[in-house]
């Protein structure tokens, strides 16, 4: 809380001006480093935060973080206890996109990511998947029966009218719940191209007889929106050099 | 290494420096940790800090340091603290895209300052 000298009588009493000037000056400069070393130009602008239930279940299902009831992250370092220095020998990274909705396209299957290589031109994707939230609907079914399905997941290469290509995978549902689509090729291509933007269309086969809903963007329930998770790594992947 | 606590007299040691993100106002996109160690390294090096042990900075400064506790100064240039053990950071927070990024960040947080 900055409070300016005239409201304050003792403030100006503790540091004289050079030394205050010389905090500020610190500070910035601290601000700057952080900033350069996480490659951004400036601190980004939070108009919207994203719904806390999508964050907090987004973050419950990676290892990199025990959310507590408010939503606050402890990151386990390597020997347990939660704080936020752990050695690493390289950069990596792990980024959590939500998906969103594109009013220009009316097909309710149709979503996207805004996913950027945070500025590290050499970021290498080691893993990418798409996580969709599947529920049953309380509908009679055949005597012995099982829901299967088959979940079809177009991505296009980047650019307008480029190519689309397919991820196929025959799921079995048992109860309400998670599952995990591989899209590390269709990541990899968009930060390749520096792009910033990966489209999709998700199908399912058999949802309908099945009595199985796949939860999509919808505002009803933040809690179960389908977000990509990217595990990457700054390096080339070609020429890994190995510390021993 | 030594910690600039006011006992190190003026000799090479470790500044700590915390930061509050919440006192920053970056609270708002960084989720975790909800501060940063800016820590620093200040302080002399003179020549007789050569020979106390921890102090020299590398394999490299220790060797100099024994040419110039004999007399044989290879070159009259001073040593100048600097940090020699650093730590990772990992960080969780939201890019300008909303996403959530963890990252571990290599050499962020200074633990030792030391003559080299």
């Amino acid at each position: 809380q900055t409070v300016s000298r005239e409201t304050c009588a003792s403030c100006g009493l503790g540091q004289p001006d050079e030394s205050r000037q010389m905090n500020v000056d610190f500070l910035e400069a601290v601000k700057r480093h952080i900033l350069s070393r996480l490659q951004m130009k400036e601190r980004p602008n939070i108009t919207h935060p994203i719904p806390k239930a999508a964050m907090v279940t987004a973050l419950r299902k990676l290892h990199s973080g025990k959310v507590r009831e408010d939503g606050r992250v402890e990151i386990p370092n390597l020997d347990g206890h939660a704080s936020y220095t752990n050695e690493v020998e390289e950069e990596t990274s792990e980024i959590i996109s939500f998906a969103e909705t594109d009013e220009l396209l009316s097909s309710k299957t149709s979503l996207f990511f805004a996913i950027s290589n945070e500025g590290n031109q050499n970021l290498h994707v080691s893993q990418a998947n798409l996580w969709l939230y599947f529920k049953l609907l309380p509908v009679p079914l055949e005597k012995g029966s099982r829901r299967k399905v088959t979940v079809k997941v177009y991505y296009q290469e980047p650019g307008v009218g480029s190519k689309w290509h397919l991820v196929e995978k025959r799921v079995e549902l048992k109860r309400n719940g998670w599952h995990t689509f591989p899209l590390t090729d269709a990541v990899q291509l968009v930060f390749g191209e520096g792009e910033r933007r990966q489209n999709l269309d998700v199908r399912c086969e058999g949802c309908e007889g099945a009595g199985v809903l796949p939860a999509l963007v919808s505002p009803a329930d933040d809690a179960h929106r389908p977000f990509l998770v990217v595990r990457a790594r700054a390096g080339d992947a070609k020429h890994r050099i190995r510390k021993r | 290494g030594l910690e600039c606590d006011g006992s190190s007299g003026g000799l090479c040691c470790r500044q700590q420096f915390y930061i509050d993100f919440r006192l920053i106002g970056w609270n708002d996109w960084i989720i975790a940790p909800s501060g940063y160690y800016g820590n620093y390294c200040e302080g002399n090096c003179p020549a007789y800090m050569a020979g106390v042990p921890g102090s020299a900075s590398s394999f490299h400064t220790a060797v100099v340091n024994q040419y110039r506790m004999r007399g044989m100064s290879p070159g009259s240039v001073n040593s100048c603290c600097i940090p020699t053990k650093l730590s990772t950071m990992s960080m969780l927070y939201f890019d300008d895209e909303y996403n959530i990024v963890k990252r571990d960040v290599p050499n962020m947080i200074v633990e030792e300052c030391g003559c080299a």
